[in-house]
């Protein structure tokens, strides 16, 4: 079997200021497919920081849910296929 | 030699079992492997047990790679089974640690889950079992342990991430590691999991918010390691019990050591913050390494020294 590819797929961190914050991160996370990075589930807490993975095609719409709420979040990996690949950057001894 | 195991590399699991044996010919005074059982497609469960013959000794035992993606810390137990064959008689404090107390080194928890994530998915983090009536694959370790087990919703389906199986020990690697220290239970003072990324030191509870009774003991100790860690680069950990540190989390290895009676135990969740996350480039691994040995000593060298 090919190996899985994560071309284009992101890595997202939030951090919700309020309960409705925290709670449309919550309704996020029931209608996409979101792979909890830290913590390593779907714990999510006012003022917690949330690392999490998503597609190329939900990231975008992840993007103006997160735009539309004003809510503050960055990018920590733009394209995890490049990051993996990236990793070895350690020559043979 | 291209391809070889290399410490400054993260090393698939055919090459960490040839260092295994690499290990056990060049320092057979030193290291000697223990088969504690198989997982679930059959690969070995080797411990490694560094130190003098003399099983009655104190002993901390070490895992890695609990979590099939977090590359780094099957890397940190190679590193120290390297370094504490490598230094003993030249570094006075491996020398007196290996001298008086024995460490159980288990490389690779999630054998099969480690492998999955470099030939198939490199976000994997469960083992491989198969979920009779589900169509999702694995379970997570380290929510498998009889410690609280299953005591929160979010471990009951097979599809999460954190799922904690059909039942406490079910899985065969959690079965294996918990027989091994259950039989060796009077020599185990320590117990310290390598997990990753955050730059934390944990210690007990995950189930509970409640203090275990020696925590103030433990928050020292994690402080003086965390201190202790960043002495090399500077490197920031935080450090606390984990339902409060990070979040409430339940059937959790570290929790289940504790109670079972060995009251110093430690949860590291290595580099780093999240830039790169599971993905830290090789060029940290040294360094990682080196950080945390400094952190791992200390703790050895506090139990040898106040735990009977």
């Amino acid at each position: 079997i090919a190996p899985v590819r994560f071309d284009k797929e992101k890595v997202f961190r939030v951090k919700p200021q309020d309960e409705k914050q925290a709670n449309i991160l919550k309704d996020l996370a029931k209608t996409n497919k979101l792979d909890f990075w830290y913590p390593d589930a779907t714990h999510i807490a006012v003022n917690m920081r949330v690392d999490f993975r998503v597609s190329e095609k939900e990231s975008q719409s992840i993007q103006f849910v997160l735009d539309q709420n004003k809510m503050h979040y960055e990018i920590l990996i733009h394209d995890l296929q490049e990051a993996i690949e990236k990793q070895f950057d350690v020559k043979e001894d | 030699i291209p391809g070889r195991h290399s410490y400054a590399k993260y090393n698939a699991w055919d090459k960490i079992v040839a260092w295994t044996e690499k290990m056990l010919h060049k320092h057979p005074d030193m290291v000697s492997r223990i088969k504690i059982g198989t997982t679930v497609e059959d690969n070995p469960l080797y411990v490694l047990k560094i130190g003098k013959k003399d099983e009655r000794r104190k002993a901390i035992f070490m895992d890695c790679g609990i979590h099939a993606r977090e590359w780094i810390s099957p890397a940190f137990c190679q590193w120290f089974v390297y370094q504490a064959t490598k230094t003993y008689g030249k570094n006075k404090i491996m020398t007196k640690l290996l001298d008086r107390m024995n460490f159980y080194v288990l490389p690779v928890f999630n054998i099969d889950g480690y492998i999955w994530s470099w030939t198939q998915n490199r976000m994997w983090r469960k083992n491989r079992s198969k979920n009779p009536g589900s169509k999702c694959i694995g379970t997570d370790l380290n929510r498998n342990f009889n410690a609280s087990w299953n005591s929160f919703p979010d471990t009951n389906d097979p599809c999460e991430e954190t799922y904690g199986g059909p039942t406490a020990e079910s899985e065969k690697e959690t079965k294996a590691v918990t027989d091994f220290i259950r039989s060796h239970l009077k020599s185990i003072k320590g117990y310290i999991t390598m997990h990753s990324y955050s730059q934390m030191l944990l210690f007990p509870y995950g189930y509970t918010s409640k203090l275990p009774p020696n925590q103030e003991e433990l928050a020292k100790v994690a402080k003086i390691g965390t201190d202790a860690l960043s002495t090399r680069y500077a490197t920031h950990y935080i450090y606390g019990p984990i339902a409060s540190t990070i979040y409430p989390t339940s059937g959790s290895s570290l929790d289940w050591a504790y109670k079972l009676g060995i009251k110093h135990t430690f949860a590291f969740e290595l580099r780093d913050k999240g830039k790169y996350g599971f993905l830290l480039p090789e060029s940290q691994i040294k360094s990682t390494c080196k950080e945390t040995m400094l952190a791992v000593k200390f703790i050895a060298k506090y139990i040898l020294q106040h735990i009977s």
